[in-house]
């Protein structure tokens, strides 16, 4: 559980809530 | 055998025992997504963020949306009366909290909410105090290390000229209120932990 974030599925709200409007940039 | 899940975010700190553990985390997830996605709608609306790779927005929603959310939210805590309001609209007292084994994590987040409150800050220092609380979350994981300082140090000095031209007369306010971040840095830790025990062991 080195990622609560990831565990406790707050990463795929994120996530979700910022591909809402942003487009995918490159890393 | 009631489950326990004492967030005000949530509709009800008690869940009956007869629902299973993943129903009561389903019931709380939908309670606290619409939060969640307001951080990140704040997040998009502060200037520069959006500017950063999605990667390290990403990266600073996960550790510091709830931080974001505990500022937010400060005024459900009040500290006179002592009780927690939830989103059920009942309030409920610290004692009967502590006593479902909510002590010491509300004890901090009471602490927290009196420490800010009495700075007594306008709604638009609060919305600057937040994009520093949210700019300023763990850099683990964070690519572009110095686009997001530059970022940090653009909204600190903003927030620190909207705080000094208001109140010229009081020059400890700016410095209490940087104070106030590793709190919440300590306030998330054990806010997850205790998450991630219902999680593992309800």
């Amino acid at each position: 559980f080195s990622d609560p974030a990831s565990n406790l599925g707050l990463e795929d709200i994120i996530r979700k809530a910022l591909m809402g409007n942003l487009e995918e940039k490159p890393e | 055998g009631a489950k326990v899940l004492a967030c005000p975010l949530n509709s009800c700190p008690v869940a009956p025992a007869s629902r299973s553990s993943q129903e009561v985390w389903e019931s709380f997830s939908q309670c606290f997504t619409p939060a969640v996605k307001e951080v990140v709608e704040f997040a998009k609306s502060i200037p520069g963020f959006q500017s950063l790779s999605q990667h390290d927005q990403v990266m600073l929603l996960k550790s510091g949306t709830f931080q974001v959310l505990m500022v937010r939210f400060c005024s459900l805590f009040d500290p006179k009366e002592r009780t927690v309001t939830f989103l059920n609209g009942q309030s409920y007292s610290l004692a009967s909290l502590r006593a479902l084994g909510m002590g010491s994590l509300l004890d901090a987040m009471f602490d927290f909410s009196e420490k800010l409150g009495y700075l007594g800050l306008e709604p638009d220092e609060m919305a600057l105090f937040m994009a520093v609380v949210l700019v300023s979350a763990d850099r683990s994981g964070i690519v572009e290390v110095g686009a997001v300082e530059q970022l940090q140090e653009n909204l600190i000095k903003a927030l620190r000229s909207l705080i000094t031209s208001r109140r010229p007369d009081d020059s400890t306010l700016f410095p209490k209120l940087l104070l106030r971040l590793p709190d919440l840095r300590t306030l998330n830790n054990h806010h997850s932990d205790k998450l991630l025990a219902f999680r593992i062991d309800p």
